[in-house]
């Protein structure tokens, strides 16, 4: 079956868009067909996954204003056989004032994943897409809102760094507000803790603060600062193919089997 | 005279609220009076200056929504002689839908300065605001909107990595959308490249671009990744404070001579 995971935290330079593209590309390597669904108007995860601005034909801004299916717009990255991505551009940042009359703006991209489902059951089992990853731009804008009330649980990185606290309680009553009015059933899947700097206390009193405030959602595989991960993308690749044997490489990896391991015993 | 400054760039975690919290900081042990105005609803630069959210009983949400003045709202840090903040409280994020229909909605932070800037006319000249310094959320809301109508110029940090260059042409648009349509003098003060880890080739590659993009426009100063500097707000402190000789501290002393030389100049 389907999971949809919305990775969002208002809180920016979290890594939201580093783990969509190597958490999506490791469950992909494990046999677990992922799509990347990019909401953010920067269109970071669509670089980062290798397609440049002049081929992203359908976007998840064709796909929110109506006019295409997520099955339209999304493709298959080649890099990596069983990871597909639904690309952004930037008229995607003009989108809230266009839909702000419409009643269910909130809910366009639920009807598009409703439609993804649905058209998934006609392929064989064993080419169907296992997870979506909803790459959110870093705010709680009408984009945010729709990936929360399309998902069934809200994937959650945040920084080993003071400021990154801040924004935690914020980001849980928004997932409160949005199960109370416009998803019922969303949840937080679980929380990442990212940049993790071994060199400075900081990293570890930021980690037991988020463990004391998450207790057991927080993922036991924690995401290392490591350059390598940050100089990927510049050569448009997912960290486990610009190095495979890095700090951030084998922390995704890890993180994957996690994930994969959770849903089985759910 | 008194010089607006909104710190932004939608791109998230580039270090916009540490070079208002310590660019502030510098600029008024530099003896020049600085006011930091927090329009993210996150509150960072508030918590960064030593203002718990216990203490924050006028805020911008309180200005902008009309119901106080900017000198109702600011206090002065009690670290640092001169330097003032107006602080931001969560009630914040919500203030977009509250304000959609009033059709002036992205001037109320101007209105604010240009009264902050009559009542300061009658402060004896040495007391009076030199520098207001705009601390932004990372998205192009109407928050931002209103500190780039309400500003002389945009000082615009850019993190030393790759997703961070992404979002650059879509800031200049922005800046210059804004001049046309709600400021029409509004340009870029400059650029200051933050996060710059000499380790890495990464750091170069992108500094050559942003000044191959930006020229002129970009600062000497280039602020180095320094972890002292991410330190110093779980300690409430500012890293003039924090620490004083550490390449972080020297780098936002050197930043705010060369920004009041340009301005002497200018
Ligand atoms: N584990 C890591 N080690 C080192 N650098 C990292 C790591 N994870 C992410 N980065 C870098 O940190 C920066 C911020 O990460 P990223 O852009 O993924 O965050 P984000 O939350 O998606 O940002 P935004 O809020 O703008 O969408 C990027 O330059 C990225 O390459
Ligand atoms: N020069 C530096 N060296 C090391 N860490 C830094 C430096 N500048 C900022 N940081 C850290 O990087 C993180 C992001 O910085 P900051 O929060 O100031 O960015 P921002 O642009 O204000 O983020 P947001 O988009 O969420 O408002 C913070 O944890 C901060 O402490
Ligand atoms: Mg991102
Ligand atoms: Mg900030």
């Amino acid at each position: 079956d389907l999971r949809v995971l919305a990775v969002a935290n208002q809180k920016g330079g979290v890594g939201k868009t580093t783990t969509a593209i190597n958490l999506g590309t490791a469950l992909a390597a494990a046999g677990q067909r992922t799509l990347v669904v990019d909401l953010d108007p920067q269109g970071n995860a669509s670089t980062g996954l290798g397609i440049p601005e002049d081929q992203r034909h359908v976007s998840t801004y064709d796909v929110l204003a109506g006019a295409a299916a997520l099955e339209q717009a999304m493709v298959e990255t080649a890099m990596v056989p069983g990871l597909y991505v639904a690309p952004a551009t930037r008229d995607l940042a003009g989108l809230e004032p266009e839909i702000s009359a419409a009643p269910n703006r909130a809910y366009f991209l639920r009807d598009a994943i409703v439609s993804l489902r649905a058209s998934e059951q006609d392929r064989p089992e064993k080419e169907r897409i296992r997870y979506v990853l909803i790459d959110c731009p870093p705010s709680l804008n009408i984009l945010t809102l729709n990936a929360m009330a399309a998902s069934d649980s809200v994937l959650v990185p945040v920084q080993c760094e003071f400021f990154a606290l801040e924004g935690i309680t914020q980001l849980k009553e928004t997932i409160e507000f949005v199960r109370a009015s416009l998803n019922p059933t969303l949840e937080i899947h679980g929380v990442v803790l990212t940049m993790h700097d071994s060199r400075t206390k900081l990293a570890d009193e930021v980690s037991n603060e988020v463990r004391g405030f998450f207790g057991e959602k927080v993922y036991a595989t924690v995401i290392p600062r490591n350059v390598r991960v940050a100089e990927a993308p510049s050569h448009g690749k997912p960290i486990l193919l610009y190095d495979s044997k890095s700090p951030g490489s084998r922390a995704y990896i890890d993180l994957a089997a996690e994930i994969i391991d959770r849903e089985r015993r759910a």
